[in-house]
């Protein structure tokens, strides 16, 4: 990616990060729709050879053979059975029965994740600058899972089975289901194995914000990730022929539009279905479009697919309007016409004025990438919320990482738009989503991991969140897009990823199998249950009282339950860094509920655990039902802040 | 018309495997043969879960899941890319 190393401090830090053997032996295996091996993100100059223990393979198939992966892609795999069974052959005009990446979501992915690093890398010019992963000396293993016609588990659990066997350190997946218990949910069972073979498993948290309660993949031994913005945009506005202009953003690169202001015209007037406002393909009259620029809702069909119906229409150019469903988070497209996209506010302003003038005219200009933009990050409106629908008391998402507008590694076989008429070929592609913040993750978790291999995948992700930020450098809150104020802990969860702090986080909340296998205690699994998810025989103890607070999770997610007015949450502390003594803070924003902890001051020697309990006491439940509170837990030394985020729900 | 047939996860107690059988992979097959005899295995698994994925019908999953060493059999799910 380009920009996101600097927005994260990784261009500063490069000494921190060990340049050692450790670092290329981390190996992050990518579930997704495969790869493209000739993109630069994976040419494997200065590395060493394979890790030893490195059991995977370089499948070959249509389009792809073992010389197509190298010292950086050092595995390539596709399983397509599940798909096939359930929707007969693939289409081999249009799919390669291999690895190789048909879609381009894949070289995304992986190339964000750990790609290497590539100079004058760019979209169109956009985004120009030195591409690189984040992990750039890690390997990478992909298993291509999804095919168009989809992502199904029967194959994505093959490639997880594979993916443990082959021995790699981390597993990204930009892919997610329905909710479902996690003993039904066929990647949270393969997240449970892969855990418990000490891999990291980094897995989106869904676009389906700002909904509440829309994650996926909250299973507590998944690192869920949702997205934010980054501090660059790709202004292009609005001119309207009353001299009024509104922001707008694209990714347009093409022929210009005539300098002089253009018949203006709203989708919905030139059309003739009830639906003509989100311009859907067929539904423009050509004879009340062509020549002008149109107005076109977002909503039903990809925003870009909306771009190449004005076009056929004969229109020449779009102004894209968010609703409400989006609000005034905006996302650039690399549109096939000249198009930009617009907030709410300012689309609902342009059809005003469309809708009251008498002869409307606009231009729309385009100022290329600009940098630095103020607030940032921002919770993208899209990214999945809070709370966890299966198990309220473990908060997530677990933080928020770069997922909007990001440049990354690209397929040849599609243009950046993914339509097929879009006869463009790139190497780099700017795209949106938590499945570009859930690489950012994976990739980073492999830098802490090669700094500290001996950590498990619960102490790397503590170490990510209780370091991540929510206040900007001007001490004011996290915002979220969706709304323009304040995000809160089920919005952003612990905060934004600092892979800087991460290094060394001071202290970590680590977890083992067990503590996993006890929470599945207080969710009163069954043995048949445990056997599905652990594949084995665990009793629980009948003499203990389980409960799913007692997780030792790096954040709190205090339930209320009705009649109940304490809730005490214990939790261990594990040092990692130097002997030290750490004071406890807390917040509580709801002046209802009493935050205390005990002790209030820990001192550990080197790899000391201290335990410690948190106690809330609610003096009464807000008016509103289901109303959510907040607070925040940090424990200190003066050099480390471990923090911890709390959602507090009646 | 033939009943429609879905793509099913079976998950199995592998350590509940009887003595008549040399390898699971042996026991998965003839378990499924028990109740179709056309279904085929789709994979097997052994790390990520103790089972395998084949097609069947509701009616054969329902007769599968009450054999003894058969813990669920889930039916097949999609995921979108995020």
């Amino acid at each position: 990616t380009t920009r996101t190393p600097l927005f994260l401090g990784l261009d500063k830090s490069a000494d921190m990060f060990p340049d050692s053997s450790s670092a290329s032996d981390v190996i992050i295996g990518v579930l997704d729709t495969g790869v493209w091996p000739e993109s630069k993100s994976f040419d494997d100059a200065g590395l060493g050879p394979i890790p030893s223990g490195w059991k995977g393979e370089c499948e070959t198939g249509t389009n792809f053979t073992a010389k197509n992966c190298n010292r950086k892609l050092i595995g390539a795999r596709y399983f397509v059975s599940g798909c096939e069974a359930m929707l007969g052959p693939i289409n081999e005009t249009e799919e390669s029965r291999s690895p190789r990446d048909d879609d381009g979501h894949g070289t995304h992915t992986a190339s964000t994740a750990a790609g290497s690093v590539v100079s004058g890398a760019s979209l169109f010019g956009y985004a120009a600058g030195t591409a690189r992963g984040m992990a750039t000396r890690a390997r990478v293993a992909v298993y291509k899972v999804c095919w168009k016609g989809g992502c199904f588990s029967s194959d994505i659990l093959a490639a997880i089975d594979k993916a443990i066997a082959d021995n790699v350190n981390v597993l990204s997946l930009s892919l997610g289901g329905g909710v479902a218990d996690y003993f039904r949910d066929h990647v949270a069972i393969g997240a449970f194995s892969a855990m418990e073979k000490g891999i990291l498993v980094s897995c989106s948290a869904g676009n389906a914000g700002p909904t509440s309660g829309s994650l996926s993949n909250v299973a507590p031994w998944i690192t869920t990730v949702g997205a934010g913005t980054l501090d660059r945009d790709f202004p292009a506005y609005v001119s309207l022929g009353n001299g009024l202009n509104y922001s707008g953003v694209s990714l347009y690169r093409g022929s210009a539009l005539p300098d002089s202001p253009l018949p203006f015209v709203y989708a919905g007037n030139a059309s003739n279905a009830t639906n003509g406002n989100l311009c859907v393909t067929g539904t423009l009259s050509p004879e009340k479009v062509a020549g002008k620029i149109v107005l076109c809702d977002r909503g039903l069909t990809a925003r870009v697919q909306k771009g190449s119906v004005v076009k056929s229409a004969g229109g020449l150019g779009m102004v894209l309007s968010n609703t409400a469903a989006n609000g005034e988070e905006l996302v650039a497209d690399a549109h096939l016409l000249p198009a930009t996209a617009v907030g709410e506010k300012a689309g609902d302003a342009i059809k005003k004025y469309l809708f009251t003038s008498a002869k409307p005219t606009v231009k729309i200009v385009f100022e290329g990438t600009k940098v630095g933009i103020q607030p940032s990050p921002v919770v993208a409106a899209f990214s999945s919320r809070g709370p966890n629908s299966i198990t309220p008391q473990i908060l997530k998402p677990d933080l928020i990482a770069p997922g909007v507008n990001i440049l990354a590694g690209w397929s040849k076989s599609v243009g950046p738009t993914g339509l097929p008429v879009d006869g463009r070929r790139v190497d780099f592609n700017i795209i949106s989503g938590t499945s570009m913040s859930c690489p950012h993750v994976s990739g980073l978790a492999a830098l802490i991991k090669s700094a500290h291999p001996e950590w498990s995948p619960a102490a790397v992700r503590s170490a990510l969140m209780t370091t991540a930020y929510t206040v900007y450098k001007t001490g004011a809150k996290l915002q979220d897009s969706a709304t323009g104020k304040p995000s809160t802990p089920l919005d952003h969860g612990s905060g934004h990823v600092d892979p800087v702090a991460a290094l060394n986080p001071g202290l970590v909340y680590d977890l083992s199998v067990d503590d996993y296998l006890g929470f599945l205690c207080a969710l009163n699994y069954s043995s048949s249950d445990f056997l599905t998810l652990a594949r084995r025989k665990f009793q629980c103890d009948a003499s203990r009282r389980y409960s799913v607070s007692e997780l030792n999770y790096p954040s709190f997610g205090v339930v209320f339950g009705s009649g109940s007015s304490v809730v005490k949450h214990t939790r261990t502390l594990t040092n990692v860094g130097p002997a030290g003594t750490y004071k406890a803070s807390v917040t509580s924003e709801n002046s209802s509920v009493k935050i205390s902890v005990e002790p209030q001051v820990l001192s550990f020697k080197e790899n000391e655990k201290k335990s410690f309990s948190i106690t809330f006491s609610s003096s009464g439940s807000p008016q509103r039902v289901n109303a959510f509170g907040f607070g925040r837990l940090e424990w200190s030394d003066g050099k480390h802040v471990v923090g911890t985020p709390i959602s507090i729900n009646w | 018309a033939e009943p429609e047939r879905t793509t099913y996860i079976v998950h199995v107690a592998k350590s509940e495997m009887p003595e008549a059988f040399e390898h699971h992979t042996v026991w998965y097959q003839s378990s499924l043969k028990s109740v179709s005899d056309s279904a085929e295995m789709i994979y097997t698994y052994d790390n990520a879960i103790h089972g395998y994925a084949t097609r069947l019908t509701a009616e054969e999953a329902r007769l599968l899941e009450t054999q003894e060493g058969i813990l669920a059999v889930l039916p097949e799910a999609r995921y979108e890319l995020h």
